[in-house]
Parts: structure tokens; C-alpha cells; sequence
């Protein structure tokens, strides 16, 4: 099903419950398959009410005793029909509810991964996955699909539009009204530089489209670009209203060009500048900050990091620096021993990177330097081809022009160069022969075509007539017999 | 009632139903029938993370007696003939 392309496009598909284990029970059996089901908004249709009323009946649930199963999907996919029973999960009779949790069995569980084939997931490798052919146990009551069932599955029908949300936004603070903030030019693009340098504007509210970051970050699902005392916050690649603002007005106390920062899972900033790291509580610093880098990990480099990256999916924290990185575990306060490791294990990756973080999915790792950035794949540990690509462009939803003209300090220059002069050299090295080739084969080539649809069209005229003939001819035995 | 633990596990049948051996794999040859077996329990051994010996050691055995879910682990085995055709 999934191999072939095929998604479940109908958000009413209806399921049933045919019959139930006797071990466990019918109340426990349909509470669990309910359970499975439950998540998503399918129907359920009593096996009676849907026979009366010819409702289609998309997910039959039975219970067969097989070759000692524990559960199995059938999926039939018929594009002409649209069969009335797509798929039937079968959960074995043999397995109980209330099994012992070592012996990996739960009627809930065998539901899910069954739902999961019907869905078009096959089976995974990773042992941890609800979809690995002998799942674990896993703990029903708090059940969390896995991130590998949860990649698999997103693969197929896309990333959730509420994933895209942001899950606890920051509190936005009350702007600082400033002429170029005035209702009347709120949606126009900022002011533009003079075209010979990259100068800022009057009020010294630099243009997103400028580049030169100090660092890049997602906070709560949302881009912070962080550059010189400034930084924007974006989402869905548009800066949102208000911004580009002070950093001292939103974080009380933290320096202009900070060289890194990252989400810790207890949801606190970490930013980093120098030989000294802050923790903010939201909005507002802990207090004994800032402390040095030492005191945070006794291996990482005394004068600073690069970036810093929480990889959250699998609990790592990272730290960049040069051609080195640490690994730092966040419980223990301490760098993971063995680290640092060498950069090439992040093969593609440059040498002391910006601002990195991990994609909503977490299947790819982006980094940042200078204008350009990074997709990494976490799973086949390499820089997808085609990169580094454009962060004005694809992250800033800055145009063609905006980035051509400000194309400077592009190899990860953290400080902006105001004395660089932008030098517009025009390159006309095409031969003229080369343009008149360039017209005469797409008009042979057309001429060609024009040729072929001619004939085709005759050889069909005198098909018609010849078939038209033998009609005739075959008409007349019938009619003398008839 | 069935139950896995105490069914005679039947290494090819077993293979094949899950995807790692083809239907028509084993020919006639005692040396083809070796070769096929032990790629396919290799392939088996791969796919649940145990050590790659591609013989039938007590770890392999052990996780194909396991309970588990019916559907094949590599459907494409058996889909690969027809979509040929």
C-alpha cells in the first residue's frame, strides 16, 4: 500500500470491531482497540448498524488463531472497487490483556502496530519501534509513539499543520514605537542600505536580508537570528511583527553578539559568549549568571564555543567548536568522556558552524555559517546533496535581488566588514555561434514534430477508410443468412 | 489454543513466510540450498540487530520461536516476481 503510493485520503474511514478474545474479555478487547484507535478520528461502526444501514466498513478488527501470531494485517487495495473491507487486523486470541509485562504482550499495543500496517507501515528494524515485528513492552497507560513509528509515518502523510504551531510561545514584549515602526509602513521591507556598503539604516535596525548572524536558533518551534545587539524571530520563514528588537529588551542582562544558545529540555535558554554561558528562565536571567565555561564542563574549550546543538528526540546536547565537538550530558553536568571527537563524523559539515539545529521531524540536523546552510541526515550521517544552500533565501524569504545585493562575509564572518566594497563584474563570454545553434535546433526539432503528426494523421485517414471497407463487406453474408 | 512457544519451528518455512527466503529460492542443489539459507538468515539476523553468522546459533533460534506480528518483514520479496511479470 505504502509502496504504491497509497495514502488513507478519507478522514471519515470507519472501523469495526467483529468479534473479541475471549481471554480477555469483550469490554477489555473493544476498550483496547478503541484505545489504538482512539488517537485518530475514525468512526466506529456497530457491526449491525452498518450492515442496515450499507455504511462501508473500511477497517474490519477479528481475532483469528494462526500459526501463533500475535497479530496480522491484511491490506487489499482495489482502486476500481474500493472494497468494502480494506483492511482487517487481526489480533490473535492467544495473547492476554493483562500479560506480564516482560512477555511484551498487550491487546493495546498489538492494535497500534496493526493500525500502524493498515495505515501502510511496514515493519522496522529499529527494536525500540512499536513497528519492529516483536515489539517491547512499552508503557500503555503514558503510551508515546516512538520516533522512528512516528518518522515512518510521517513520511507517508506529512508533518501535522499543529506540529508547525508553536507549542508554548514566548511572551512578546510591548515594542519600543520608533518612526520605522509606524503602523503605516509596518508591512513594507525594511529600509534599504546604500547600495556601496551594507551600512545601517538610521535608526540602526539592520535588514534581516544583510545576514552576517552571529547565531541561529528554534526556540519553542520558532527561528531566533541573533546579530550584533539585534534579533528577529520567524516563523514560516516571514519576520513577525516588531522585530527585528534589542536583544537587553527582551533577555534582561545578556551582551550584544552572543556566539550560541540552545533549548535545554527543561525548557530554560542557554546563551553563550566568550568564556561565559547565561541560563534564562524564559525572559529572565537564574541568578548566579553568568558563569564560565569551565564551571559547565571542565573539557570544553576555555575561550568559547562555536554553536550549540540539543538534539532533542534522542536526549544529546553537542557543542561546536574549530574542527572539534563535545557531546554534554545534560543530568551529569559534564562532557561525555571520549569527546572531543573530530568534525569529519559530521561528514560535510564545515569546520566551526554558526548555529545549528534539528528539523521538526528529526530526521535532519541544519547548520549554519556565514549565508549558507547545511541539511544533514541523521540517518545516513552525511550532508544531503545540493547543499549548503541559501539561508536569505530559503530562511529569511528574502528575494534574488536582496541576496545577490548583499553578498558579502559569506565564508562565516562574524564580524561585519564595513570597509568591503561590492564590485559588479559582467560576464559575457558566450560565442555568437553558440546563440544562433541555440535557435535553429529547437526550430528543426519543432519542424520534425510538425513532419511526424502529418503522417500519423494520413496513416489513420486510410485506416478508416480500409476498416470502414471491411464492414461492408462482412454485412452482407449475415444480412442474406439472417 | 496455538502458541509460538511450542510449535516445531520450521527454519525455511519460517523464512519464507517473512519474507527473507523467495518462494521458488531453494533448488535441487544441496550446495544452492546452503548458500540461499544462509543469505536469508543472514538477512534475517541484520534486520533484528543479533550477530551476523548466518547460521542457525541459539540467539537466531531463540528470537524466531519468539511471538510476533504475521506480516512479512520484507514484502518486497514476494512482490518482487510479479511485478516483474
Amino acid at each position: 500500500f505504502a509502496l504504491t503510493g497509497q495514502k488513507w485520503r478519507d478522514r471519515k474511514i470507519s472501523y469495526s470491531i467483529s468479534n473479541f478474545t475471549p481471554k480477555v474479555g469483550e469490554k477489555d478487547t473493544q476498550r483496547a482497540i478503541r484505545r489504538a484507535f482512539g488517537s485518530l478520528s475514525w468512526l466506529e461502526n456497530l457491526c449491525s448498524a452498518s450492515a442496515e444501514d450499507g455504511m462501508k466498513v473500511l477497517v474490519l478488527l477479528g481475532h483469528l488463531v494462526l500459526l501463533g501470531h500475535l497479530g496480522h494485517a491484511n491490506i487489499c487495495y482495489c482502486p476500481c472497487c474500493w472494497a468494502e473491507e480494506l483492511s482487517s487486523i487481526t489480533p490473535v486470541e492467544q495473547q492476554g490483556l493483562k500479560l506480564p509485562p516482560s512477555s511484551g504482550n498487550d491487546l493495546f499495543l498489538v492494535a497500534v502496530h496493526e493500525l500502524g500496517h493498515a495505515l501502510g507501515l511496514e515493519h522496522s528494524n529499529d527494536p525500540s519501534a512499536i513497528m519492529a515485528p516483536f515489539y517491547q513492552y512499552m508503557d500503555t497507560h503514558n503510551f508515546k509513539l516512538p520516533l522512528d513509528d512516528l518518522q515512518g509515518i510521517q513520511k507517508i502523510y506529512g508533518v501535522p499543520t499543529a506540529m508547525m504551531e508553536p507549542t508554548r510561545p514566548l511572551p512578546t514584549l510591548p515594542t519600543r514605537r520608533t518612526p520605522s515602526t509606524s503602523k503605516h509602513d509596518r508591512h513594507s521591507r525594511p529600509p534599504r542600505p546604500p547600495a556601496d556598503r551594507p551600512a545601517l539604516p538610521g535608526n540602526g535596525r539592520p535588514n534581516i536580508c544583510d545576514g552576517n548572524f552571529n547565531t541561529v536558533a528554534f526556540f519553542r518551534r520558532e527561528m531566533f537570528v541573533f546579530k550584533d545587539r539585534w534579533f528577529w524571530r520567524l516563523r514560516n520563514n516571514k519576520v513577525q511583527e516588531g522585530y527585528p528588537m534589542q536583544i537587553d529588551q527582551f533577555w534582561k542582562g545578556l551582551p550584544p553578539r552572543i556566539d550560541a544558545t540552545y533549548e535545554r529540555p527543561d525548557g530554560k535558554f542557554v546563551f553563550f559568549k566568550g568564556d561565559k554561558y547565561w541560563v534564562f528562565k524564559e525572559v529572565t536571567a537564574e541568578p548566579g549568571y553568568p558563569r564560565s565555561l569551565v564551571e559547565m564542563g571542565s573539557t570544553l574549550p576555555k575561550d568559547g564555543i562555536d554553536t550549540a546543538l540539543r538534539w532533542e528526540p534522542v536526549g544529546k546536547t553537542y557543542f561546536f567548536k574549530g574542527d572539534q565537538y563535545w557531546r554534554y550530558n545534560e543530568e551529569k553536568h559534564t562532557t561525555d568522556p571520549g569527546y572531543p571527537k573530530p568534525m569529519a563524523v559530521w561528514k560535510g559539515i564545515p569546520d566551526a558552524p554558526q548555529g545549528a539545529f534539528i528539523s521538526r521531524e528529526g530526521h535532519y540536523t541544519y547548520f549554519y555559517r556565514g549565508k549558507e546552510y547545511w541539511k544533514f541526515d541523521n540517518q545516513k550521517l552525511a550532508v544531503e546533496p545540493g547543499y549548503p544552500k541559501s539561508v536569505l533565501r530559503d530562511w529569511m524569504g528574502c528575494d534574488q535581488s536582496e541576496v545577490g545585493r548583499s553578498g558579502k562575509g559569506n565564508r562565516g564572518d562574524r564580524q561585519l566588514t564595513l570597509d568591503d566594497v561590492d564590485i559588479l563584474v559582467t560576464i559575457n563570454d558566450v560565442p555568437p555561434t553558440v546563440n544562433a545553434i541555440a535557435v535553429v535546433i529547437p526550430c528543426v526539432l519543432s519542424l520534425c514534430v510538425l513532419v511526424l503528426v502529418y503522417t500519423i494523421f494520413q496513416f489513420k485517414h486510410k485506416g478508416a477508410q480500409q476498416s470502414a471497407a471491411m464492414q461492408l463487406y462482412h454485412r452482407y453474408p449475415v444480412q442474406e443468412w439472417v | 489454543s496455538v502458541c509460538a512457544e511450542d510449535r516445531t519451528l520450521m527454519v525455511e518455512t519460517w523464512l519464507k513466510t517473512y519474507g527473507y527466503l523467495l518462494p521458488h529460492a531453494i533448488r535441487t542443489s544441496d550446495l544452492w540450498q546452503e548458500t540461499v539459507l544462509q543469505a536469508a538468515v543472514a538477512s534475517m539476523q541484520r534486520f533484528y540487530g543479533i550477530p551476523v553468522t548466518g547460521r542457525l546459533d541459539q540467539t537466531t533460534v531463540e528470537w524466531m520461536r519468539k511471538p510476533r506480528c504475521g506480516v512479512p518483514d520484507h514484502p518486497h520479496a514476494s512482490r518482487h516476481q510479479r511485478k516483474r511479470r
